[in-house]
């Protein structure tokens, strides 16, 4: 795992953080659960907590899907390419391409489009990141940079785990389970 | 767009190109060569941190091209070959997060061991 330069993490006093949605995105609530799930696998295996409020301003991880430059210096790209991204602690900014053909539930690897791309696995990536994880180069992990479309990699690898618990420390309840092999349903050929 | 399942995406997104597939007609290209199109790939470098910030890209397989692709190819656990060898190519051109792998210079995604298990190993052994 990797850390961003100076080790930023949320401090001592956030560690029961908040999320909201850009209410311009008008998510349906299954969209939402998406999200929820994603939360829940970093919330298992540290002491933070994530809790959803309608209050976009007050919150701390702001979620939204733009399309093109949505001004932050980081303009999406359309189908494909760069997918999201998101920033480091605190800043709390995760920005999806609402151009990419977002798979909310079923089976991924089955889809016979090529531009299908698992929402959850993204997600769980970019709250990686919010939390303070750089890129990994273990390819079953996380927070290894890419991701084909039709795929879907949604578990924690201990390489996951190991960095997330250096910044926030472990959860009491963890029973220490993450994978410590490939841990991502993919199909063959996935490739964009 | 959301889709609530994999077999709701419309046939037409199926021909859907991404912006990046242009960089599989760069495969074989290697230093000392000037290939229209290199240019572009030299900027996806940079928006990933493995080229620093200039303004003034060209379509030269240069030295700086040649560092950022091993440096790529090492992070991506690809051989280190410095060329864009069809591997590379099929790696560069996958869907991706737009965080850069190298941020302020840094470059920590891979130490360049071969095994990251025999890493975590001889931590723990510590």
């Amino acid at each position: 795992y990797t850390l961003f330069p100076g080790e930023p993490r949320w401090p001592q006093s956030k560690r029961d953080l908040t999320y909201a949605f850009n209410p311009d995105n008008n998510l349906s609530d299954e969209v939402k659960s998406v999200f929820a799930r994603a939360f829940d696998r970093w919330s298992t295996v540290t002491p933070l907590t994530f809790t959803v409020t309608t209050s976009a301003n007050s919150a701390d991880i702001k979620i939204g899907f733009y399309n093109g430059d949505h001004g932050d210096g980081e303009p999406f790209d359309g189908v494909l390419g760069t997918l999201a991204h998101a920033f480091s602690p605190p800043n709390g900014r995760f920005h999806l391409d609402g151009a990419e053909s977002w798979v909310v539930s079923g089976d991924v690897t089955k889809s016979t489009s090529n531009t299908a791309v698992d929402l959850e696995s993204v997600a769980v990536h970019e709250i990686g990141h919010l939390l303070g994880l750089g890129h990994s180069s273990v390819v079953e992990s996380i927070m290894y940079p890419s991701i084909s479309s039709r795929t879907k990699k949604v578990e924690l690898a201990s390489d996951d785990v190991e960095g997330i618990q250096y910044l926030y420390g472990a959860n009491p309840s963890y029973n220490g389970s993450a994978t410590t092999s490939a841990s991502r349903e993919t199909s063959d050929g996935g490739e964009a | 767009h959301f889709f609530p399942n994999e077999t709701s995406i419309p046939p037409l997104l199926n021909s859907t190109q991404c912006n990046w597939d242009s960089f599989r007609n760069l495969s074989g290209c290697h230093a000392g060569e000037k290939v229209d199109g290199l240019s572009n790939l030299k900027k996806y470098f940079q928006y990933f941190g493995y080229i620093n910030n200039t303004s003034n890209f060209t379509d030269d397989f240069d030295e700086a091209l040649k560092s950022a692709l091993e440096t790529y190819q090492k992070n991506f656990n690809l051989n280190v070959t410095g060329e864009l060898d069809d591997f590379t190519v099929q790696q560069i051109v996958r869907p991706r997060c737009g965080v850069a792998d190298i941020v302020n210079g840094t470059s920590t995604m891979n130490s360049g061991k071969s095994n990251t298990s025999s890493t975590r190993f001889h931590t723990v052994s510590h």
